[in-house]
Parts: structure tokens; C-alpha cells; sequence
């Protein structure tokens, strides 16, 4: 996925690192200090519909030259995170207690048209 | 809102950066506190020392593998009943609300003073609410400890079911063993049950998900 450059206008993921200093939250969370808060963003042309958004095969080009050429677009596509990993927090709890977990599908890694 | 530039998506106006970082800090917020199932975040009444904090820390990443899916808990405890006795006391633990996790694996951590005397011998109760005039108590572990430093103990993660919401409490009873008999007529501290070297509970739990299990083998 192309990271979004302000005159990106076509889908690609918007990277956003956040310092849990800056939510004042690193007295509870004790690792890691912040973490990549990215979402998608960007239009969906008709021959961009349903790309996965990462280096398009062959395939998937000439079936977006095909899409272009039509002349009636299938509905509207939106950019979406394909691809997502789970994010690993070391944290306090309200009794002291030292928790670990991963939370699921917490980074967006890549997005894509739907 | 910047006057010329449209915002890719929705062709609406776009944020002042200013404005886009406030709403990215909200929006971490949201995100994190769905992710723990967090109504809010924390307040932490009695945060742990940070020496003690540090230490256990250090004890859990030599090997320890976090279990897929699942949490790992470290619980300090809390000493309600110190006895006169060289080392019996009574810990208790406040464990994290059991949200739908098993428990697979517990280790009590336990500092052994150097002024220990030869063998100690330890017992580990679960200690129940009082019924009739005794607390029930069950017995969940015997270990015999030779050196000092910290021990870590294993217990039987079925017997750990704590009994009011989230309060566990276990009782140490510990008597030095015979053959050094002089040693064991003095009254000596033998466990360190306070301060930096307090106990802690190491607890692994992962997902109750039906069939997780056969799932992950498949």
C-alpha cells in the first residue's frame, strides 16, 4: 500500500504514531511507549475496485484495464485495511496487578479498495 | 479547516493538522480501551514498587513465551496476617476480573531470607471464607526449599479458583526442618513477605474459545 502523500488522492494508508506520553497513559501502560495508529483513506475509482491495494500481479492489471473500459461501475468501492497485526501491551490494572496481552487487529498494515 | 485543500475520501474539507492530531489521540483512546475491554482507563490505587516491579519482570522474560491469544498476570500480594510464626503468613492476592480465559499455569514466587536454617519445609492452602469458626483451607502444594534467593513454586491452576470476585488468599505454613536443631529453636524470619521482595503470582491464561486447541493443532 502507498503511504498517503498529501496529494495522494487514490486509497493508500494514512501512518500515525502515537506516544502514550501524549495521551498521559504511561502510567498505566508500561510497554511498549506508543504505538502506529494508521487507517486508510483516499477514493476508489471503478478500476481500482476490489484491488488488494500491495503490488498488483498481471492478472489484476489487466482485469483493472478491463474495469476502467466499463462503462457501468459496479457501485461505489472503499478503501479498507487489508491486512491488520496484533499490537502487544504491558499494562497496570486497577489493582496493581501487571497484565500482558495482545490485542488483535490493533495496526492497520495495508489497505485496499473493497 | 483548510480552505483549498479537499480531503481525498470524502471531498469534504480537511483538518488543520492540529485538529487531525487531537482526533488521532481520541481515537488511539477508543481503540486501546475496546482492545483491553476497558470502559475507562485505570486508576491504580496502589501501584507496585517499581524495584519490585522491574525485578519480576526481569524473572518472567528469562524463557517466558507469552501464550498466543491469551494473558499473562503478574499479581503482587498483599500481607493480611503476618503470624508471630518464623515465616506462616496469609497472602492475598486481587486478581484481574476472570474475563472467559482458562487458566493453564501458576507459579508462586517467593524470596527465602539467607538466615534460612538448613531445609524449610512450605505448605501452600488456598484459604477459603470462614464456615463455622475455621477459614477451609485446601491444601495445594508442599515444597522444601534448601537455598535462599527466590523460588519459584508451582501450583495447581484448578486449585486456584479465587473464591470472592477476584480475591485469592493463600497461607503459607512453613516450618524449618529437623537436623539443625539449634537453628530452628531461633525465631527468625525466614521469607521476605514485604518491601521490594514481596511475593507475586505468575498466572498464563489463554481464550476459552471451544476446540482452541484442536483448532491451532489442525
Amino acid at each position: 500500500t502507498p503511504t498517503c502523500e498529501p496529494e495522494t488522492p487514490l486509497c493508500c494508508r494514512r501512518d500515525h504514531y502515537v506516544d502514550f506520553q501524549d495521551l498521559g497513559w504511561r502510567d498505566w501502560i508500561l510497554q511498549p511507549e506508543g504505538y502506529q495508529l494508521n487507517f486508510c483513506s483516499g477514493q476508489c475509482p471503478p478500476h481500482l475496485a476490489g484491488s488488494p491495494g500491495i503490488a498488483a500481479s498481471f492478472h489484476s492489471a489487466v482485469f483493472s484495464l478491463l474495469k476502467a473500459n466499463n462503462p457501468w461501475p459496479l457501485g461505489t468501492s472503499c478503501c479498507v485495511p487489508t491486512a491488520r497485526r496484533p499490537l502487544s501491551l504491558l499494562y497496570l490494572d486497577r489493582d496493581g496487578n501487571v497484565v500482558k496481552t495482545d490485542v488483535p487487529d490493533m495496526v492497520v498494515e495495508a489497505c485496499g479498495c473493497s | 479547516q483548510g480552505a483549498e485543500s479537499v480531503c481525498p475520501s470524502c471531498g469534504g474539507p480537511t483538518l488543520e493538522p492540529q485538529a487531525e492530531r487531537a482526533l488521532v489521540l481520541e481515537l488511539a483512546k477508543q481503540q486501546i480501551l475496546e482492545g483491553l475491554q476497558l470502559t475507562s482507563r485505570p486508576r491504580i490505587t496502589h501501584p507496585p514498587p517499581q524495584a519490585a516491579l522491574t525485578r519480576a519482570l526481569r524473572r518472567l522474560q528469562q524463557g517466558s513465551v507469552a501464550p498466543e491469544n491469551g494473558e499473562e498476570v503478574i499479581s503482587f500480594a498483599t500481607i493480611t496476617d503476618s503470624s508471630t510464626s518464623t515465616c506462616s503468613s496469609m497472602l492475598t492476592f486481587h486478581l484481574p476480573t476472570p474475563r472467559s480465559y482458562h487458566l493453564y499455569h501458576a507459579r508462586l514466587w517467593l524470596h527465602v531470607l539467607p538466615t534460612l536454617p538448613g531445609t524449610l519445609s512450605l505448605r501452600i492452602f488456598r484459604w477459603g471464607p470462614r464456615r463455622k469458626r475455621r477459614g477451609s483451607r485446601v491444601l495445594l502444594a508442599e515444597h522444601q526449599m534448601t537455598t535462599p534467593g527466590w523460588h519459584a513454586l508451582t501450583l495447581p491452576s484448578s486449585g486456584l479458583r479465587a473464591e470472592e470476585p477476584g480475591v485469592l488468599k493463600l497461607r503459607l505454613d512453613c516450618r524449618p526442618l529437623e537436623g539443625n536443631s539449634t537453628a530452628a529453636r531461633q525465631p527468625r524470619w525466614l521469607l521476605d513477605t514485604t518491601g521490594e521482595q514481596r511475593p507475586f503470582l505468575e498466572l498464563k491464561t489463554r481464550p476459552n474459545e471451544p476446540g482452541a486447541g484442536r483448532a491451532r493443532r489442525r
